[in-house]
């Protein structure tokens, strides 16, 4: 499984949570406008959140992320 | 399995509930307007709760979450 | 397997049952009016009761529980 | 593999028969009017009897139990 | 897998055969009408027969069983 | 995988032949006009014949057997 | 995986083929008009050969075999 | 995985051709006008040929052999 | 995972390419016009090459290769 | 899982992220226009990134990167 | 999984890059114009890159590459 994000601005951030017991921040990379990501769900990587103006695509559709 | 969520306000929470014999608490993420959260089922997380308005993308359709 | 649900009342209720020769109920969360809760099969929840007026999403459709 | 069943008046029954050489009852579920109820087959239920007015929900499509 | 029933009238039985290379019945559930039973392929059951007015809802459709 | 066969006629028979180096009959079982039969193929059935007026549901349609 | 045959006119032959280095006819199977034979691919059986107008369903379509 | 060939004259061919290091023809089957014949992939078969004018059935779709 | 060519000319050859560190050609099979192979990816066969005017039926369509 | 990357300009580059604890850059090949890259998620590859403007095509759609 | 390309000019180049820690070229395959090759991604082969003008046909559709 894994999730593609594009994005629309400058400074977007994916930032990967850990699994296990404890959720926390292991991971932050930083998007410039136009940067396409992909990134899979991993033994690392449970969960995921976007910051910033970015089209995620998700296998339930696109979500734009970020203030209009 | 994962769902998406998008934060329509500040201040919506998505909580996992532990698996096995008890059912609790184990983590509480606060999201802000427009940010967009991926999360997964998983070893640690059988259940989730989501509070405050937001999109929760699941395979079943999309819901709006909170009080109109 | 999972199903999600939206609370369309304060006071609605989700059952565990538990899974094995005897069947009886382990959990039972309260959800308020908008609160959205997703929940899996387990190793330890067999199957589910809900009460109250919600929308009960599953791979079969959506059901309206509660009295009308 | 569950099946989801919506109770359309009050004392419906859900039965679980048990999995093996002997076909007996294990458990049988009274559900309310509007109550919905999830169940899987399972290690021990490998057959299911509703009795009573009610919706059940399977792969088959959308059954409804009961005399008119 | 396994199939639904909905007895049309009372008195529908399913019978269950056995698996093995002897084929024989194990079980037979009597239905009343309106009753519905969800029944299951088993390491018992490899086969099954339905006596009576009733509507069976397979994967490959819906078959109405009994005489006119 | 399993078909399904409903008898138009009093004396259909459902023969299951066997699996292995041989390919003789092990089981025939009698229908009378209207009964359902749902038979999987098993570790003792590698093929079937179906004998008189019925529908044949399988996973390739609904064949009609016997003479017009 | 299995494959469905209605004889056409009375002789229609089913041929098994053996499995392994060599092929040569292990069964020959024969249907009067209006049989129906069900037959899946085994541990002895690699591949099979229809005499006489029949019809052959496959996962492929239905294809008419014997001389118009 | 199985194909099915039907042969549209006589003495169309159907050659399997050996798995492994080498590729050489272990077994040819002749075909009559009419006949059908279904055939595996297998331990012994990786490749298959066919000469002379059939309807050849595959995943891919109908194609048909031999000169015009 | 399997593939059909069908020649549209005489002369045309498939090449089955080597599995592993090394990618050689081993085994080049011939085709009259109208002939038509079937070939599956195996073990000893990682990459397919076909020179020469054929349909080549694939699970992303189906390809004319050759000079027009 | 593979992905499908068009270069659209000279200078695009495909970066792969490693898998595990640590998020690193452990390759990043260079695209001049036209050309096309088809790379998998592998034990080494848990993330990518694309920059320059390209097409990316994954299973969630064809997505555009790079800046207008 | 397997894509297939097929050479619209002479001196095509098919790039096969190693799997594992580095990224290297281990083979690269000349097509002339009309021949047509199908690739599978291998222990050995982790990415491709393909240069001049071809069709590549993959599950996310077919991208044309080289310079207009
Ligand atoms: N090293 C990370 C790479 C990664 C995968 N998905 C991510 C999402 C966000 C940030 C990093 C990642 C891992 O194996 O999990
Ligand atoms: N560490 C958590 C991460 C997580 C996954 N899904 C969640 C849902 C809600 C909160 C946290 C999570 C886990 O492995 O389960
Ligand atoms: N701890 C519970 C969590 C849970 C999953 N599904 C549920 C349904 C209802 C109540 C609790 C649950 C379990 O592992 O099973
Ligand atoms: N304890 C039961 C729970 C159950 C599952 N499906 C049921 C159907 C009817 C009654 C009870 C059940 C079991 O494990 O099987
Ligand atoms: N005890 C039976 C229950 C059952 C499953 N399918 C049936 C069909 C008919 C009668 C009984 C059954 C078994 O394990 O097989
Ligand atoms: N005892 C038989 C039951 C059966 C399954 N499919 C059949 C078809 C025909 C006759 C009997 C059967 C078996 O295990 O195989
Ligand atoms: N005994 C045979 C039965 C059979 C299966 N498919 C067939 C096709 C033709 C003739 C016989 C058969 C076997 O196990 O293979
Ligand atoms: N004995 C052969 C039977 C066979 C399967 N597919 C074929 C295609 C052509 C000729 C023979 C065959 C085998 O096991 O492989
Ligand atoms: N002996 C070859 C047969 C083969 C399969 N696919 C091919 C493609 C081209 C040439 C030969 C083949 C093998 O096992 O791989
Ligand atoms: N050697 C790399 C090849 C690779 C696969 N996908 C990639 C994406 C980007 C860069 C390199 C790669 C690996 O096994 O993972
Ligand atoms: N020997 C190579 C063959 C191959 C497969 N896919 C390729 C793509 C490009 C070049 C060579 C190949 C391997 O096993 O991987």
């Amino acid at each position: 499984d894994y999730i593609a994000i594009r994005a629309l601005e400058d400074g977007v951030t994916i930032i990967g949570l850990t699994r296990g017991q404890d959720t926390k921040f292991h991971h932050s990379e930083k998007l410039d406008q136009g940067e396409v990501m992909i990134v899979q769900f991993t033994e690392h990587t449970a969960a995921m959140k976007i910051r910033g103006r970015a089209e995620v695509y998700t296998k339930h559709g696109m979500i734009v992320s970020g203030k209009k």
